[in-house]
């Protein structure tokens, strides 16, 4: 899991998947 | 003129198959970034994490039912807009609104939801590009199946110029289009809904929202082209809070516009296709003015116009 | 070829024209500041407390959310096995989806009084105690279409439920 510092309340955490043979970094923005 | 018009049409069909041959994950590139906003964020932090990341954008994810939840768009904020302009009393309910309020705005306002569709990786790209036309929006989102828990997955969004771009620069058959835009038949013309610089720019967000556009050209008296308002400029009205300026002149609201905007691409009736796709394939450009020798709007092709030429003409 | 950019277009020279009309907006309507700040990315999250004040604390949370773990071992003091169901009402007991997501969560030690709490997926279970299907056929090179949004949700829970009581 990777984070980012919380600004505005509002939450951002990230993960890198693989998808078949490509990477795709989802990132979730969610409020505190 | 006729070997013109045959290289035309072999190099459409060409084109066609190959848009046939590969799939939506092939224009994926080996690694990207998904930016998703969850349903239950306000709206205007999803408009900041916009802005912050340059994306006009996102799809949505509702983690209480595990799924995907839709894309915004620039016509989710325009909705809000014109709520507010129906409702001025309620600027501290948008204050607050998430996300998965903007259903019930849309209802408020007796507006059709955007069908936005979506369509699995792995199928031909020429598939997303028909759902995409016929859905009359300009990016289709990509679904597959969590292969343990059948959960939705948001792979990517495709959009219509990240799919012409794809063709641009995979496709030497472009080199080929070289009959003349006037003979094929692709400009939506001059009748179109323009406005001048002193037009309010509510008025001119509510052409976009009532013709189901993304850009409003504006004109001089002699009836020049002088600059285009596009539905994403919307979301610099609202970052700035003057969105409840009623006085305000869609002039002024283009002052909002920062300076990384590459500005309006005009052609005239005598460019060709291949010149038009060689302009994708080097410059983030979403729809080109035609114009006459003086400046005088002709009419606009968007990059529907020309993804339906390529998928259902010749 | 005749495509051009058109000059009154670009905002430079639309801001000299608006401002030569003298038009009282748009002395006071400035261009949107593009300059993006650039999300600074680190691996879970970081800590300055005393390593057994934070195991605490991730244990607090992970009660209050409801959440089991396993009895950590003796030598290994740092490293939480968690299991936390994540149901989402609407989907339909009967086809076997596994509800209950493994996650490994385990401190690290960066430098001298800076730690970092890292959350890892580790796979799926059904409730009645089947394994999910990612320990037996498939193993994790072959899984390649797992969403992730179920494991960022719950972590974004355990980090609210962490900053909300910290």
């Amino acid at each position: 899991l990777i984070t980012s510092s919380i600004k505005h309340n509002t939450l951002c955490v990230a993960s890198t998947v693989r998808y078949k043979s490509k990477y795709a970094t989802q990132i979730l923005y969610g409020p505190l | 003129e006729q070997n013109i018009q045959l290289e035309q049409k072999l190099a459409i069909q060409s084109i066609r198959n190959f848009l046939k041959s590969k799939t939506s994950y092939d224009v994926l590139p080996v690694s990207y970034r998904l930016i998703v906003l969850d349903t239950s964020l306000l709206v205007k932090k999803s408009l900041n994490i916009l802005l912050q990341n340059n994306i006009v954008s996102a799809p949505l994810w509702d983690a209480k039912t595990s799924k995907f939840a839709g894309l915004l768009t620039s016509t989710d904020f325009i909705n809000v807009i014109q709520y507010y302009f129906c409702n001025p009393d309620k600027f501290d309910l948008i204050d607050k609104l998430q996300l998965n309020g903007l259903k019930d705005i849309e209802k408020c306002l007796g507006v059709p939801s955007l069908d936005q569709g979506s369509i699995h990786p792995f199928k031909p790209l020429y598939d997303a590009c028909v759902k995409m036309i016929e859905s009359r929006s300009r990016r289709i989102p990509l679904i597959d199946q969590d292969e343990e828990t059948q959960r939705e997955i948001i792979v990517s969004v495709l959009t219509q110029y990240r799919i012409l771009k794809f063709v641009s620069l995979n496709c030497r058959e472009t080199r080929f289009l070289k009959r003349k835009i006037r003979e094929l038949n692709i400009v939506t013309d001059a009748s179109i809904d323009s406005c001048y610089m002193t037009t309010p720019v509510i008025d001119v967000i509510q052409m976009l929202s009532t013709r189901g556009v993304s850009s409003v050209p504006i004109i001089d008296e002699h009836g020049r082209l002088v600059n285009v308002y596009e539905a994403v400029d919307v979301l610099g009205l609202i970052k700035g809070g003057i969105y409840n300026d009623l006085s305000l002149s869609v002039g002024e609201a283009l002052m909002r516009r920062g300076d990384d905007f590459e500005g309006v691409y005009t052609c005239t009736v005598e460019d060709k296709l291949s010149t038009i796709m060689d302009t994708i394939r080097k410059a983030r450009v979403h729809r080109f003015f035609v114009v006459d020798g003086s400046g005088l709007l002709q009419g606009v092709i968007t990059l529907s116009d020309i993804l339906k030429y390529i998928l259902f003409e010749e | 070829s005749t495509i051009a950019i058109l000059p009154s277009s670009l905002p430079q020279i639309h801001r000299a024209n608006m401002m030569q009309q003298g038009s009282r907006a748009a002395m006071k309507i400035t261009p949107l500041n593009n300059k993006k700040s650039k999300t600074k990315w680190h691996f879970g999250i970081r800590s300055r407390s005393y390593p057994l004040d934070v195991m605490g604390e991730i244990y607090i949370a992970l009660k209050n959310l409801g959440a089991e773990w396993a009895k950590p071992s003796e030598e290994d003091l740092w490293t939480i096995k968690v299991r936390w169901r994540y149901d989402t009402g609407s989907l339909d007991q009967q086809r076997k989806i596994p509800d209950l997501m493994r996650m490994v969560i385990q401190l690290f030690q960066i430098e001298p009084n800076n730690y970092l709490v890292d959350f890892k997926f580790d796979g799926w279970e059904t409730s009645n105690g089947e394994e999910g299907s990612s320990n037996s056929s498939s193993t994790e090179e072959e899984m390649s279409t797992f969403s992730a949004y179920p494991f960022l949700h719950l972590t974004t829970r355990l980090i609210m439920e962490l900053a909300v009581n910290s």
